[in-house]
């Protein structure tokens, strides 16, 4: 059981090393054993260089470089280990556009092997959607749900015209 | 295993009852405006799924998940959800190849469990999600707000965020 | 100086309960000190409702809900006390459209009285700047100040053109 | 008063001496890609103002700050900010109608502050800025993600919040 803990952990930093890669486009990332000696109850190591910059502390990571990196870990954590389903409320919410769009390509990959159901506000992960939900209130404090149109969608990702839902 | 559909009935924002399908496989998005109950359809789910404090739901005591009410509407007396998920796989420990997870909360803070119909306890539900992520607290839920604690700043509270993964 | 204090804790008060509904479209918000009678030493508590819904614990707001209650409370502290400038850092990332607007609006209202430096990935809060910087690393690593117009920035709000800059 | 330039050098990502001006009055807007700097530049002015905690720039310690390279360009040895002040309405403490801040440090970890081109202590600096919210920890700074904390989940955190700001 210990060397189960220990080989799900190196799967784990392994997918985690090439999914950073991945989302960076570039750059080198590890997680690591602070006393690989005691796996059982050594502290863990985050190590994080996006690309062209200097290994230095992750607190250091601007917001969105932070959310790529923790999105690059919970992932590794899902191939070492594939949740049937997964439920992501606005994990994107402090990426730029770029990183948008290479977070929603990764997402539409893990899609192969999990379902997953995103909660956003970003029309650029709408439009990987295969399936849109609208949750809205035209009676105020009361919620309802309406299935929804990507055309139906503004360019800022808004339901246009909630009176024709 | 996937998920087939969501009912909430009174939980939170939800007084009516609201239905959720979901396909097989590939992304759903969940859109609208900020209020209006995205973030409590997730929570529904973790609630269904056995989720026990209510500080996890935004809450003080369980009870607060219960519709309570708008100055046009009456609170509700009792808060239900259904998740029904399809089993043919078999990922769930159980011979079902349908699985339908019901639990419901009363004023008085009575909860219940059923699977299939079936009363049974908390322990129950735990069991049957052991190993699939989904349990109260399972890696296979992100709450808002939260991606930046799976880079928990000291390396022993990250170790506790692994360990619930793995 | 307590009575200072007070008096200031009663002026924020005060602008609290109006920004919120400025901010929200209505509703209703208040502070007040937990404990009357010991002002110095008593907890500070706040009860918010959002328009149409009934008063509840202010940690069952949304995202949103929660960063505009919060910004309401910090516009009332600047409105009893003005600072000469203030520096906001993505203050606006789980607003949605219709809460930026408002957000905005009250933004530029405030601008009357000081300087505000405002970091924002948001096209709508962009539109209102009087002035825009651009903050970009053509070389990696090195961060670089560029002057940005309003008409060179995409329809996401991020810089169309780096290379021309 | 209004801030009218800011120059940094050595800070963090700026290795390249950068200036940026202010117009009196109106809204600034600062824009980039992730990771580009513009949270840098906001760290950079509380620093110049007396910042000490390295945990409020996101660094363990205050030689963290200065620019230590890249694949292409060496560490450098000395990190420098000035802050320059319209003061024609009085409200810093001085009678200078301008008001020039600078601080350096080097990486023996040796800091020095100077106003108008006199050397001075960290008190003076706190002085100088007392009571207009822009001291280091002030009210007139919502770092990036922390504006969720005004809500402090508890009274009395809540009134440390408070405290700081009157
Ligand atoms: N017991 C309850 N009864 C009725 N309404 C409730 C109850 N509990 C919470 N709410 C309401 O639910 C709303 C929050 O919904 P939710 O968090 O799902 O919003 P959201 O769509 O995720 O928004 P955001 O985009 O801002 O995150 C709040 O306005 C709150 O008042
Ligand atoms: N001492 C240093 N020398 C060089 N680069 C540094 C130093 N300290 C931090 N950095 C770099 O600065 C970058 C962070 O910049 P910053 O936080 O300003 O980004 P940002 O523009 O605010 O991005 P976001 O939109 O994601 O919040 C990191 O990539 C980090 O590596
Ligand atoms: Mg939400
Ligand atoms: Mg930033």
């Amino acid at each position: 059981s210990t060397q189960m803990f220990v080989d799900t952990f190196e799967a784990v930093s392994e997918h985690f090393s090439s999914i950073f890669r991945r989302l960076f486009g570039g750059g080198k990332a590890e997680i690591f054993f602070e006393d690989p000696a005691c796996p059982l109850e050594s502290g863990i190591e985050i190590k994080a260089r996006p690309p062209g910059k200097e290994f230095r502390s992750i607190t250091l990571l601007s917001g969105g470089e932070r959310t790529m990196t923790a999105v690059a870990l919970l992932f590794a954590i899902f191939r070492a280990h594939p949740a049937p389903c997964a439920f992501l409320d606005e994990v994107d919410a402090a990426l730029d556009e770029d990183n948008t769009e290479r977070f929603c390509l990764m997402l539409e990959d893990f899609t192969a092997e999990s379902q997953f159901v995103v909660v956003t506000h970003s029309k650029r992960t709408m439009e990987k959607a295969t399936l849109l939900y609208g949750v809205t209130m035209p009676e105020r404090g009361v919620s309802r749900r309406v299935a929804v149109q990507l055309e139906q969608l503004n360019a800022e990702g808004q339901i246009a015209d909630l009176a024709s839902l | 295993m996937h998920l087939k559909r969501l009912i909430v009935h009174g939980f939170k924002s939800f007084a009516d009852r609201t239905v959720f399908d979901f396909e097989r496989g590939g992304l759903t998005c969940v859109v609208g405006p900020n209020g209006c109950g995205k973030s409590n359809v997730f929570e529904a789910i973790r609630w269904v799924l056995g989720e026990q404090r209510p500080t996890s739901l935004r809450s003080r005591e369980l009870t607060d998940v219960i519709f309570n009410g708008t100055v046009r509407r009456p609170p509700m007396g009792l808060c239900q959800g259904t998740i029904v998920f399809d089993n043919e796989s078999g990922t769930l420990q159980t011979d079902a190849t349908e699985v339908e997870v019901t639990r419901r909360v009363f004023r008085s803070g009575e909860t219940d469990y059923l699977v299939n119909g079936s009363p049974v306890r908390l322990k129950d539900i735990r069991d049957l999600f052991a190993g699939t992520g989904l349990g109260a607290g399972g890696y296979a839920f992100m709450e808002q707000g939260r991606i930046d604690q799976v880079l928990a700043s000291n390396a022993v509270e990250r170790r506790r965020v692994f360990e619930e993964a793995a």
